[in-house]
């Protein structure tokens, strides 16, 4: 049987806050080690993957891999319900489930609730995504990246990403004007969390939809840090780290000149 | 002109 108790299950809201408005139905492989979620939009522009490991869990026992398709709409109605410090437990049948059971239980132990979602058959694309050796790194406060993609999304619909030197620009334009924000490699470190690193083998110089860049926004509350990857030749990655036992990425496709 | 791009120009299906 597959069953895993999470302590917090604020993490798990999160977590599918972070994904459901970019990904309706995903699949969530769950073997001894982990649980991974990967999938794309709609419009294969933009792809999610998630790791959760097994030591995120209070308990964790998977005696055989398990595929269960998720439908995030369902699944969010469920975790409404839940307090970010209540106990939630999902549990699930070894062989081809048709549903997940979902136990959320109050830290005082005076509430129990249980759901059954019924799984979805989901047919999707998995995609292979090759180990990259980016040319830019840029880490930085996951609340100014928030920040900064709402504001520019005032100006126009992309925004440019330029990384020199010890610069990260970011950049928009539109009707209204132009609208340029310059992050510049934090000299003293005093708080990481509010400093920004700027980690450049070559310049790159890359545009992207803004209107996922705020969708992947939606896992600022995971971390208070995000990592953009950056290379000429591939997708960007926008990486949230989920403590020490896992991660959400984000890949989106840049616009290109034709 | 500017394009979107799809990720399956990058990553292979597997």
């Amino acid at each position: 049987m597959f069953e895993a108790k999470l302590q917090q299950g604020g993490l798990l809201k999160k977590i599918l806050e972070s994904v459901k408005d970019l990904v309706v139905d995903g699949l969530w492989d769950c073997d001894g080690a982990a649980i991974t979620l990967q999938g794309m939009d709609s419009s294969h522009v933009a792809l999610v993957e998630m790791l959760l490991r097994a030591e995120a869990f209070e308990h964790y026992r998977c005696d055989r891999n398990v595929t269960l398709g998720m439908n995030h709409n369902h699944l969010s109605k469920i975790l409404k319900c839940a307090n970010n410090d209540d106990i939630v437990i999902l549990k699930a049948a070894d062989q081809n489930p048709d549903s997940c059971s979902l136990i959320l239980e109050s830290k005082n132990g005076e509430k129990t609730s249980d759901f059954v979602v019924s799984l979805v058959r989901i047919d999707t694309d998995q995609l292979g995504i090759p180990e990259t050796e980016y040319s830019a790194h840029v880490k930085m406060s996951s609340g100014e990246f928030q920040r900064i993609c709402r504001d520019l999304s005032q100006f126009g619909d992309a925004v440019q990403i330029t990384c020199s030197k010890q610069d990260v620009k970011f950049s928009s334009s539109g009707e209204t004007g132009k609208a340029n924000i310059t992050l510049t490699h934090s000299a003293t470190v005093d708080k990481e969390e509010e400093s920004v690193t700027v980690d450049l083998k070559e310049p790159v110089d890359l545009t992207f939809a803004l209107r996922f860049l705020n969708l992947f926004t939606k896992a600022t509350p995971i971390s208070d840090t995000v990592t953009l990857s950056l290379s000429q030749e591939a997708p960007l990655v926008v990486e949230y780290k989920i403590g020490d036992s896992g991660h959400i990425r984000y890949f989106l496709a840049p616009k290109i000149q034709e | 002109m500017v394009n979107q791009a799809y990720l399956g120009e990058y990553f292979g299906d597997q």
